[in-house]
C-alpha cells in the first residue's frame, strides 16, 4: 500500500458520506 | 389525460443523482505551444484532477464505505479508467462525433488524429453510439457507473461477499429502476449491462495508451494520475 499513498490518504481524508 | 404518476426512484438512485460530480474544466495552459504535448498534458492535468473527484465520488455510493480501506482501493485502482470514460461518454451523448473531455475541451477526429488518439476516439465513439441508441438517462448512468465501480474484477478483494452485496444492491437499483420506468423493454437492465465489456476493453486500450505516453517521458503527469496507471499495469 506504500506505493499507493495518493489513493489511501484521499480514501481516508475526503469528506465523509454523511457531508450529503 | 394526465400522464400517470411516476414511481419514485429507488433510494439508491436518488442518491447517486445527488452525489454525482459538479462539471469539471480542462482549462489548457496557455503558455504551452499548440501541439501534441500540449493536449496530452491537458487531458493527463484533467484525468488527474478527476481522479480526485472519482475518490470522493466513490465514498457517496451507498455502501462502499464500509469496504474495508484495502477493497475501496482495489476497487478503485482496477475501475477509474472504466469511470472516466464512462463520463467522458455521457457528456458526450448530445454531441455528433465528438467527444466530450471536458465542457472546455470537445475534441473530435481531426483534433484526435493530431494527438494520436485517433484508436481511443473510434472506440469511445462506439460506446456514445450504443448509449445514443438506447437513449440511456442520467438515472441509469450514474447507477452503470457505480456498478462498473463494483464489478471491476479485481484480483485482490479481500471480502469478496461484502462486494458482492454492494454489487447486488446496485444491480437491484437499477432492475427496480427499469421495472418502473422501462415496462416497454423488460431487457433494458440487461442491455445497459451488456455495454459493460466495451466499456472494460476501451478502458484498458486507454490505460495502455496512457502508460506508453508514461514510458515515452514527453509529457508531463501528475502523482495520482501516475499511481493509478501503474496499479493498472
Amino acid at each position: 500500500k506504500e506505493k499507493h499513498k495518493i489513493l489511501h490518504r484521499l480514501l481516508q481524508n475526503s469528506t465523509s458520506p454523511v457531508d450529503l | 389525460l394526465p400522464p400517470p404518476p411516476k414511481k419514485p426512484l429507488t433510494k439508491i438512485v436518488s442518491h447517486l443523482l445527488v452525489a454525482e460530480p459538479e462539471k469539471i474544466y480542462a482549462m489548457p495552459d496557455p503558455s504551452l505551444p499548440e501541439g501534441d504535448i500540449k493536449a496530452l498534458t491537458t487531458l493527463c492535468d484533467l484525468a488527474d484532477r478527476e481522479l480526485v473527484v472519482i475518490i470522493g465520488w466513490a465514498k457517496h455510493i451507498p455502501g462502499f464505505s464500509s469496504l474495508s480501506l484495502g477493497d475501496q482501493m482495489s476497487l478503485l485502482q482496477s475501475a477509474w479508467m472504466e469511470i472516466l470514460i464512462l463520463s467522458v461518454v455521457f457528456r458526450s451523448l448530445p454531441y455528433e462525433d465528438e467527444l466530450v473531455y471536458a465542457e472546455d475541451y470537445v475534441m473530435d477526429e481531426g483534433h484526435s488524429r493530431l494527438t494520436g488518439l485517433l484508436d481511443l476516439y473510434g472506440s469511445i465513439l462506439h460506446l456514445v453510439r450504443r448509449y445514443k441508441k438506447l437513449k440511456v438517462e442520467k438515472e441509469e448512468f450514474v447507477t452503470l457507473k457505480a456498478i462498473a465501480l463494483t464489478n471491476s474484477d479485481s484480483m485482490h478483494i479481500e471480502d469478496v461477499e461484502a462486494v458482492q452485496k454492494l454489487q447486488d444492491s446496485l444491480h437491484e437499483a437499477l432492475q427496480e429502476y427499469e421495472g418502473g420506468e422501462h415496462q416497454e423493454d423488460p431487457q433494458r437492465a440487461g442491455k445497459l449491462l451488456m455495454t459493460l465489456p466495451l466499456l472494460r476493453q476501451t478502458a484498458a486500450k486507454a490505460v495502455q495508451h496512457f502508460y506508453s505516453i508514461k514510458v515515452q517521458g514527453k509529457v508531463p503527469m501528475h502523482k495520482l494520475f501516475l499511481e493509478m496507471l501503474e496499479a493498472k499495469v
